[in-house]
């Protein structure tokens, strides 16, 4: 969905 | 040799069934501390975050931290066969198990049932979260939240939560028309009723409401739900289970013009 942000904008994969 | 016995199988039961829409397999985390589970939507807009402690269960032994890797589906079937009176007890003791072995029991112990499930290797993609300082945090009926997503949903598929010092209000724009919902302060002693508003910083973020409607199935486990937002910050929706732990989930907001 081109309008919604992803999480890994916010949180880093560990 | 890990056990863990849930005196309150059923809250084993809502938490999955509370799952089971938005993540098809997890790996759960033993440990000596308890039980921990990360899982994230397909799409990675949603995560999913359980925390249960060791000592809310009736009975907990890890030996050493091991990994179980579930299908969702398949745990589903499996609780199925439990009642929701049953106690549930998870155990293994192989270090790496292929299986998991599930007994439920009835309250007289005159009917025990013992499922084992294969296990499945899961590569973990989990996400490093830090603890947030939320500027804004709200504590209602989690059934009030619940019926304010699904109304709103029936006019657009996504909602504007915005607060301020005294209020929070829901927003939604859509082609029929557009609606909000605003919810004040209200220390009443009706659970239902009470609104407890924590605003450090009012916050003004758009969410897609299909995943607040999937997290809201975990209405069973509370009768109170938190969001927790900040500005540019996923919305922390939490669900404290009594005295066993909390499950979380996190949605990554829309992006605003």
């Amino acid at each position: 969905v081109e309008d919604q942000f992803n999480l890994a904008k916010f949180y880093e994969e560990v | 040799m890990f056990e863990a016995k849930l005196q309150q199988g059923v809250i084993f039961k809502k938490i999955v069934d509370a799952i089971k829409d938005l993540v098809k397999s997890v790996n759960i985390d033993a440990s000596t501390s308890g039980l921990s589970m990360q899982a994230m939507d397909s799409a990675h807009v949603a995560l999913v975050s359980l925390k249960l402690n060791e000592n809310g269960f009736k009975d907990y032994r890890c030996d050493r931290p091991i990994t179980l890797g579930l299908s969702i589906e398949n745990l589903s079937k499996i609780l199925k066969c439990a009642g929701n009176d049953d106690t549930i007890t998870l155990q293994t003791d192989e270090e790496e198990p292929s299986s998991l072995k599930f007994f439920f029991e009835n309250q007289q112990a005159s009917k025990i049932s013992e499922f084992s499930l294969n296990l499945m290797s899961l590569d973990s993609e989990s996400l490093g979260i830090p603890d947030t300082d939320y500027s804004s945090v709200i504590q209602m009926s989690s059934a009030e939240f619940s019926r304010i997503c699904k109304e709103l949903s029936s006019i657009s598929e996504t909602v504007e939560i915005e607060t301020s010092k005294e209020s929070v209000k829901f927003s939604v724009q859509g082609d029929i028309g557009a609606g909000s919902i605003t919810v004040k302060n209200n220390q009443s002693d009706k659970d239902v009723d009470r609104v407890d508003l924590q605003i450090d910083q009012p916050v003004k973020l758009t969410f897609a409401l299909r995943y607040l409607n999937m997290f809201n199935k975990a209405v069973s486990l509370s009768s109170t739900v938190s969001l927790n937002m900040s500005e540019e910050n996923p919305l922390m929706v939490e669900y404290k289970i009594d005295d066993l732990g909390s499950l979380r989930f996190y949605l990554a907001p829309k992006i605003s013009d």
